[in-house]
């Protein structure tokens, strides 16, 4: 590999730079090997455990809220209009990100950024017109669903939980929304009631999340639970589930760490530790609630019902344990109505 | 970047009210691909 001094051929690459090169190989087969492996127990139904690595604790000593606000004022500058085509369609071959549907040339996306918030063309995303329906806000993969049994918990990976109290937020309209049941007359009661005189037999409790009514011959409601998981090709506007209404928003500044697969893996209360923004409130069954959870490369969340909203904001020191920021929505009790498939967020690069 | 819901459906089916009410039930499964305004469940 080494020449002399005097005749160096520009085609010889260092000893060091090839072995860099090898090692970087070599931890790239391996990652390819894990996840062939990982591939093939979830094939077989193996489901997976946490494993928390050296990655994770790496992870968790990096300014990932500076990363990714760096990373946001990257994306956001503004390319010349020549070059947009070019990089948008790199972005979108890479993350399998479905051109035929965006709603603008691509040469109108004047940054990464605004070409990542894209919206769509009408008619791409025809909303489920059974009124009986409760529709996905978003385009993703399912990570998780079910119904919430005893002790409010969401399984994160088989082995671990995190509870729904803290992803949340303790303060939850619950108990609110139960006492109201509990006073008014509303239609949206009727639906779910059938003619009953007097509601007064609602309870709820977080321990014990199904409401039950002291007649065994009434119906018996439960909490369920969806999580969806938005690669970084995907479409990133959040639109409402069902026509309801939300009474309260709830702002975490909290970590952002990456919220993919391998991550939900190896990084414990991942979603309750991250950055997210809470949409609590009432539909026709009762309670609702939407977390749209931030990651590094995904830090910020925009409302649109209330644009004046900032996240990823940097912060002197973060405390965990600090509450978070909330706004009831006017009229109290009432809150804003939203319709089944109106946009209501979006997720931001950075 | 991720997105959890959580909300109250109709859980159990009492045999008196069939004819009028049916629980809630998902009709999609971990690890499929969904698209904003499809159906997750009825």
């Amino acid at each position: 590999m080494h020449t002399s001094s005097q005749g160096r051929n520009p085609f010889v690459v260092p000893g060091a730079t090839v072995a860099t090169i090898l090692m970087l190989g070599a931890l790239h087969a391996r990652r390819m090997y894990n996840d062939k492996k990982i591939e093939e127990a979830k094939e077989s139904g193996v489901e997976l455990e946490l494993q928390p690595d050296v990655k994770a604790k790496f992870l968790n000593m990096l300014p990932l809220r500076s990363i990714s606000r760096f990373w946001g004022s990257l994306t956001s500058t503004e390319l010349p209009i020549w070059l947009r085509p070019y990089a948008h369609r790199a972005w979108a071959r890479a993350f399998h990100s479905n051109l035929e549907e965006v709603a603008l040339p691509l040469d109108q996306y004047a940054s990464l950024k605004d070409f990542f918030v894209r919206a769509l063309k009408e008619g791409s995303r025809p909303i489920d017109s059974d009124p009986h329906s409760l529709v996905s806000p978003v385009d993703g993969t399912i990570m998780r669903v079910g119904e919430l049994k005893e002790g409010v918990l969401i399984e994160q990976v088989k082995g671990f939980s995190y509870s729904v109290s803290s992803l949340l937020g303790s303060g939850s309209f619950f108990p609110l929304i139960a006492a109201k049941e509990a006073s008014e007359d509303s239609s949206l009661q009727e639906k779910n009631l059938r003619d009953e005189g007097t509601k007064s037999w609602w309870r709820i409790s977080l321990a014990s999340p199904k409401l039950r009514e002291s007649s065994s011959s009434r119906p018996i409601t439960g909490l369920f639970y969806c999580v969806i998981y938005l690669g970084l090709g995907d479409y990133h506007r959040v639109h409402s589930p069902v026509d309801w209404n939300v009474l309260l928003r709830r702002h975490f500044s909290g970590r952002l760490y990456p919220v993919n697969e391998r991550a939900t893996r190896t990084i414990k209360n991942l979603y309750v530790e991250n950055e997210r923004v809470v949409l609590e409130g009432r539909w026709q069954e009762g309670y609702m609630a939407i977390a749209a959870i931030g990651a590094t490369s995904i830090g910020s969340i925009k409302l649109s019902i209330e644009p004046d909203l900032r996240t990823n904001q940097p912060r002197k020191k973060l405390l965990q344990s600090e509450a978070p920021e909330e706004r009831v929505y006017e009229p109290e009790g009432t809150g804003l109505s939203v319709k089944k498939g109106e946009e209501v967020a979006v997720f931001n690069m950075g | 970047s991720t997105v959890v819901l959580v909300f109250q459906a109709l859980a159990l089916k009492k045999q008196e009210d069939e004819a009028s009410l049916s629980e809630f039930r998902f009709c999609v499964d971990k690890g499929d691909k969904i698209r904003m305004g499809e159906a997750l469940g009825r």
